[in-house]
């Protein structure tokens, strides 16, 4: 089982566009995926069209309910929703000890081939339980000033994450989402990041479509809302590169 | 004084965008502005090429510094800055009794025409102290799915803070940023926005305009950077208007 972050405390790079269809396009493909909604606005549980007044991740990391509880089954593939309550739930698993351990042992022995965390824009302990749990971190930024100074603070954290409380996680790469590679700020933050040597990088972008936007109103993919649309074309070849890297093991 | 809360728990909308050049705005036409960064990631700090590593409006909220202590004298502007420890601080924040008022209570005499507070993406304590602090609330957003969901529940949280603990706040208006018109998915959200009777939108929308994404590399306004640009032009319309409507009382 392959768990992986979405994650970037900046605002809006593309984490729960990203964790929704690269789920869906490891679904199509057969793999048995389960999403985790991470984040008090609940924007991927809304874009799956699943009820956000219901059970939820917080009541699973408290102990207040079971994962059978709380699991929604999709056709595509599993979700763990979340929930306003979210915020304070945040701050109540803040307070208690080896709180980032949380979801992890929650995760122990399910049967998933990739789980996907979808993370939000803060680097607090939802963050944290999200990166202890999983084997890889997926940041999707674009070539804009405040993500590429946000980057650094991403990777010091799961720099003391590593050694403290998850040997394994590993950068799957930086996501490059909506980067405009012709001004000469994303040529710049694009030779920053590939001079180093902490870092790798996508091959595969993903180009500003509208039908990404589009598709979440609808409650679905950006496969089955516009599969031949760039995005999908994107997000597939994002996939087959994930699965040709790290996949097969 | 006007205090004004710059305000959308959506990520990336423009929330230190508008604080930036609003403020800047407001300066260059002689107005005593106070600009707040309330948010851990210390965007408008950097933006206004400040220190995020000296003291900060965090410690001003627990007490443990008085204002001159941590107030900041730019050209233009003052600047309560931010710090990374400011989201340990909202932990700390939320546990105190009546710890929304904190901002209110240290604003309180100060001299200035307008305070802008630039909020994170969250509706936790720090967005609750702004907004229990602040005459009115501006809420930049995209014409997109997401952050039409999300204008409910910052709209149920003012009124919650309206009728418990500040009786004068008033939504300033819906600002429209990098907004497509074009697409039926802009057009519907400006239909629903607009049947709203509880929704003021602006006048003046931001068009998307690059130099306003590079002038925060230069810790500029876009009026020093690019003053002949669309972003210029559509923050100083932005600043009339708003001083047309609130400004002289
Ligand atoms: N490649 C793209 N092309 C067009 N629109 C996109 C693309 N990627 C994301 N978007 C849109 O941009 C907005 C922000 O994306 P998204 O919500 O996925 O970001 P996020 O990082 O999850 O934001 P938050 O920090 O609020 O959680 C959404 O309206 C989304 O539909
Ligand atoms: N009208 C615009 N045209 C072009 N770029 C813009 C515009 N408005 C904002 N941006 C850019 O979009 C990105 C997001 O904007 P900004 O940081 O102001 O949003 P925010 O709401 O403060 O985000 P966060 O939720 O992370 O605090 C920044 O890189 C900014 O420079
Ligand atoms: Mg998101
Ligand atoms: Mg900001």
């Amino acid at each position: 089982m392959k768990v992986i972050s979405i994650t970037n405390n900046k605002g809006g790079t593309g984490k729960t566009t990203t964790s929704y269809n690269l789920g869906a396009a490891l679904a199509n493909r057969n793999h048995k995926v389960l999403l985790i909604d991470l984040d008090a606005q609940c924007n991927l549980t809304i874009a799956t069209g699943t009820s956000t007044t219901g059970r939820h991740i917080g009541e699973l990391l408290l102990g207040e309910a079971s994962f059978d509880d709380v699991v929604v089954k999709k056709d595509l593939f599993d979700l763990l929703p979340a929930h306003r309550m979210l915020l304070s739930f945040e701050y109540r698993i803040n307070t208690e000890p080896d709180s980032g351990f949380f979801l992890a042992e929650n995760l122990e022995g399910k049967e998933y081939d990739f789980v996907i965390i979808d993370c939000p824009p803060s680097l607090g302990s939802l963050t944290v339980n999200a990166l202890v749990a999983s084997d890889f971190f997926v940041v999707p930024m674009q070539g804009e000033n405040f993500a590429y100074v946000g980057l650094d603070e991403i990777l010091q954290l799961t720099t003391k994450i590593k050694r403290r409380m998850n040997p394994r996680i590993k950068l799957a790469g930086i996501l490059f989402n909506r980067f405009d590679m012709r001004t000469k700020f994303g040529q710049m933050v694009l030779q920053k990041l590939t001079q180093n040597p902490m870092v790798r990088v996508f091959e595969t972008s993903i180009r500003q479509d509208v039908s990404l936007m589009e598709s979440t109103a609808f409650a679905q993919s950006i496969f089955e809302y516009a599969p031949d649309s760039r995005g999908a074309s994107d997000f597939g070849k994002l996939c087959d590169e994930l699965l040709e890297l790290y996949g097969e093991e």
